[in-house]
């Protein structure tokens, strides 16, 4: 995902 | 990844391994509404359809595998196990799933960041987990007797969307372009969902009696 983008959290 | 995230991520870790105690210990899910467990099933299921897609960390893969796997496990216990099964509240746990799930895919083709299967997906995982508890809150509601695992439980799963909060708002200040109206709203709804249930949480605490909710 890129920066700043929700999907990197669960 | 900041202390906020992690803390999250941990006490989530540990409300699922409070709730896996009980079960593979005591083998007992009296007070643990196996709809809710559904549900939480099926939301893991449609936020992590990329999980063979995309790549983040083996932290996140690692993690989402966790709650994946324990997920569907707590749902195969109560159902088919042969002796936990029969302790499950099959009476009282009578909240109707379509009744979540329906309108939260609707509100998902409705409103969303981008119209794209797995976006929509990926919405629908985040409205639904915002409800999901709800049919777990009616549940202790009618039991009322609420043991100290079951009553743990869903305190460190408020905790969890608790730090959720602090996270986001960490992020919205060290990092551009972090601006997410769905998933902070949804969030925001499901941590308020909690606030009663915290309440007589800390009242129990604070009093050093066993938590008991009003009728």
């Amino acid at each position: 995902p890129k920066n700043g983008s929700a999907k990197d959290e669960l | 990844m900041n202390i906020f995230r992690l803390a999250g991520d941990m006490t989530h870790l540990a409300s699922v391994l409070v709730l896996l105690l009980k079960i593979h210990t005591i083998k007992s899910c009296a007070g643990v509404s196996l709809k809710t467990q559904e549900l939480y099933a099926i939301v893991f299921a449609t936020r992590y359809l990329d999980i063979l897609t995309s790549f983040v960390s083996i932290y996140n893969t690692l993690m989402k595998l966790i709650f994946l796997g324990s997920s569907f496990s707590i749902v195969w216990y109560m159902k088919y196990h042969k002796t936990v099964r029969r302790t499950y509240d099959r009476d009282q746990d009578t909240f109707r799933h379509w009744f979540l799930m329906l309108p939260c895919l609707l509100l998902a083709l409705l409103i969303h960041e981008k119209f794209t299967f797995f976006e929509v997906l990926w919405t629908f995982s985040l409205y639904l987990e915002a409800v999901a508890i709800l049919p777990q809150l009616v549940l202790l509601q009618r039991t009322r007797n609420i043991d100290n695992l079951t009553g743990q439980y869903i305190f460190l799963l408020g905790g969890y969307r608790g730090f959720y909060i602090l996270n986001w708002i960490y992020r919205y200040f060290t990092e551009p372009h972090y601006v997410h109206w769905i998933t902070w709203i949804a969030g925001l709804v499901q941590t308020l969902l909690y606030a009663d249930f915290f309440y007589y949480y800390f009242l129990s605490w604070k009093n050093n009696k066993k938590l008991q909710l009003p009728a």
